[in-house]
This record gives structure tokens, C-alpha cells and sequence, in this order.
């Protein structure tokens, strides 16, 4: 929720409207 | 060419070897973000025209700059991650405060995080060992 | 800072999206060949009189926007093998793979090698055997040498390695170090 938190307010609020969600899943190793 | 902006902020990163935190690049996600803003209104008109007028032969482009909004994005959350992982690893290295040299290359955003984070960490340590608590962030090298 | 646990690169084919190293492998040129038109996009010739790409263009076009636009059934962009991964080199790979110079070829031998897999051609099973043997052939110089050279100067052991290969020595160095501080009862 942290990371989540200053993800938006730093910079994905301010992308396009279908590019404000980063899936942090992806942040874990495959 | 698109996402130049956006692959420097990655390689300053890289250049910062062993975990050093270089300064926020204010200037560099918002030259991003801009570039992120021109591409998506120019895909809009874009879109806007191969529907109304049948200009299907607008696809590729649009696809190619929906390429380069996906890579800003990428660039853009791959560096703020990395820039909390470093930031994550001083509240191992250097305890609770940190030197003022550091701080002075957090944004104000980071600042919040790291204090979180602080919190998030006090807590699961108080939630161990019973009633005292365990400060896990001491004895990092076995004893002799 | 030992406690700096960076995202780290995707195995074989895959990328993780958040990885630093994974971003730059992906800023990779290869040789591609636009199959149509992009329309007002025309930034490569500036004296033209259209703003277009037009179709038949070749461009070096980097490895994430060659990902995003290939597409099997619509062609967009079709791509070529990089001279490194061609059958001339295939052949000098299998007859000594560790007399290439994989920094100077590469710096992403194994990595953009992986990732031309993703794009169809006939080649593309002789590719990945070349890499993998490649890797094998090479891999026990790379371990023999992180594992014998310490507390020296080890710039003239890497600088013919690929990044992967790098980081590999780099992961027995720091093996190497930690054992030896052991041993001298300094890791308590």
C-alpha cells in the first residue's frame, strides 16, 4: 500500500488514463 | 526518437553502483510524463479519425506510440522502484535517521515512503519475541 | 549496500518489468525493415516530403519497440538476426566459443539472443543451441578465473565477457571474498 501510495502520487496520476496502474506483482522475480 | 528521457533516468541508476542513491530527477520524470501527455493526445486524434473516417492505415502508428507510452511507463516505475529499494536499504545501513547528505536527495514522496516503511518495520519487530519485541536490524553478522 | 536487492533480469525468454538490467537489454538495436506505411511519423527523413515512414524503410529499431510492433498474422516490422547470431559466427562459436571478444560483439550476447527467439524464423532452434553451448563452453574459464583471482586487479579477466558472463564473475568474487574473510575470522 506504501509503494502503491507513492507510485500514484509521483507519477502515475499524471500518465494517460489506462496507463495509471502498475500491477506490483510484476516487481516479484519470475 | 521517443523514451530517450526515459532510458537515461535508468541509466543514471545503473551508474549509481552498489546501491548509492543518486537525487531525484525532478526534471526527468516530468520531461517524461510531458512526452508521455504528447504522445496519448496525438493517439487520440488518431483514433478519433480511423473510426470516423475508416483510416485504418493509422494502426500501425497508433500501435507504435502506444509502444512508446508503455515503455515511458515502464521506464518511469522501474526507476521509482529501484529508487525505494535503495532507500529501503539505508533503513538497514544507517538506522532509523538518516545523514542529511541522503535526505537531501529524497523527494518529499520518498521522505513519506521511507518513514512508512520505518513504521511498517517497528511494528513486525515489536510483534516478535513475545512482549519485548526483536530488533532484527542489530546483530547482522553471526557471533564468533 | 548488501541490504540493496535490485529486481532482478528475467531467465531464457522472459523479462521482469521492473528490472533495470532487463530495460537496458531491451534498448538493444536490432536491423528491421518496416512491412507498411506509418503514417506521420517521419522523423528518419526530415527532407522528405511526406511525414511518413514509408514502407520498405529499414531502421536499427530498438529491441522493445521491435517486441511491441512484430506481430505474426499483421506485419508491421519484420526484424533480422544481428550478425553475431548469423551462421558465420554460429560457426566460430561452435569451433572455440572463448575466443570471442562477447563485450565488444555483444555487450548482451545471451540475453538479446534469448530475446530474438521471440521473433519467427527458421533459425531460431540453431540460435538457442549456440547460445546454450556457448554458455557452456565458456562458463568454467569464467568460474576457474572469479574463483582463483583475489585481491587483484581483474579488469583484463572481464573486459572480453558479456554482461551476464560479468555478473556471473562478479557472483563468485563476492563467494570468494566472503570465504576468505571466513577464514580469517572476519565475517563475525
Amino acid at each position: 500500500a506504501n509503494t502503491e501510495t507513492y507510485l500514484k502520487s509521483v507519477a502515475l496520476k499524471h500518465m494517460p488514463p489506462n496507463l495509471q496502474a502498475v500491477d506490483l506483482g510484476k516487481s516479484v522475480q519470475k | 526518437m521517443f523514451c530517450e528521457k526515459a532510458i537515461e533516468l535508468i541509466r543514471e541508476l545503473q551508474r549509481a553502483s552498489d546501491g548509492q542513491l543518486p537525487a531525484f530527477n525532478e526534471d526527468g520524470i516530468r520531461q517524461v510524463l510531458e512526452e508521455m501527455k504528447a504522445l496519448y493526445e496525438q493517439n487520440q486524434t488518431d483514433v478519433n479519425e480511423a473510426k470516423s473516417e475508416g483510416r485504418s492505415d493509422l494502426i500501425p502508428t497508433i500501435k507504435f506510440r502506444h509502444c512508446c507510452l508503455l515503455r515511458n511507463q515502464r521506464c518511469i516505475a522501474a526507476y521509482l522502484y529501484d529508487r525505494l529499494l535503495r532507500i529501503r536499504s539505508l533503513r538497514w545501513e544507517y538506522g532509523s535517521v538518516l545523514p542529511t547528505s541522503i535526505r537531501f536527495h529524497m523527494c518529499a514522496e520518498e521522505l513519506e515512503w521511507f518513514n512508512q516503511y520505518k513504521k511498517s518495520l517497528a511494528t513486525y519487530m515489536r510483534s516478535l519475541g513475545g512482549d519485548e519485541g526483536l530488533d532484527v536490524t542489530q546483530d547482522m553478522q553471526p557471533p564468533k | 549496500t548488501q541490504s540493496y536487492l535490485p529486481v532482478p533480469p528475467g531467465v531464457g525468454m522472459e523479462e521482469n518489468f521492473l528490472s533495470l538490467d532487463d530495460i537496458l537489454l531491451s534498448q538493444e538495436k536490432l536491423p528491421t525493415r518496416t512491412e507498411c506505411v506509418f503514417p506521420r511519423l517521419g522523423f528518419v527523413e526530415k527532407t522528405s516530403d511526406t511525414r511518413d515512414i514509408p514502407e520498405g524503410t529499414k531502421m536499427e529499431m530498438p529491441l522493445w519497440l521491435a517486441k511491441g510492433l512484430y506481430d505474426n498474422k499483421r506485419r508491421l516490422v519484420s526484424v533480422e538476426q544481428p550478425k553475431i547470431y548469423r551462421q558465420g559466427w554460429r560457426t566460430v562459436f561452435s569451433a572455440d566459443p572463448n575466443v570471442v571478444d562477447l563485450h565488444k560483439m555483444g555487450p548482451y550476447y545471451y540475453g538479446l539472443g534469448s530475446q530474438l527467439l521471440h521473433f519467427d524464423s527458421p533459425e531460431n532452434p540453431e540460435i538457442a543451441q549456440t547460445v546454450l553451448q556457448t554458455y557452456i563452453g565458456r562458463f568454467r574459464r569464467i568460474m576457474d578465473s572469479s574463483q582463483n583471482a583475489y585481491n587483484e586487479d581483474t579488469s583484463a579477466l572481464v573486459e572480453r565477457l558479456d554482461v551476464l558472463e560479468r555478473s556471473l564473475f562478479r557472483t563468485g568474487q563476492i563467494g570468494l571474498n566472503d570465504f576468505q574473510r571466513w577464514e580469517k575470522g572476519q565475517a563475525s
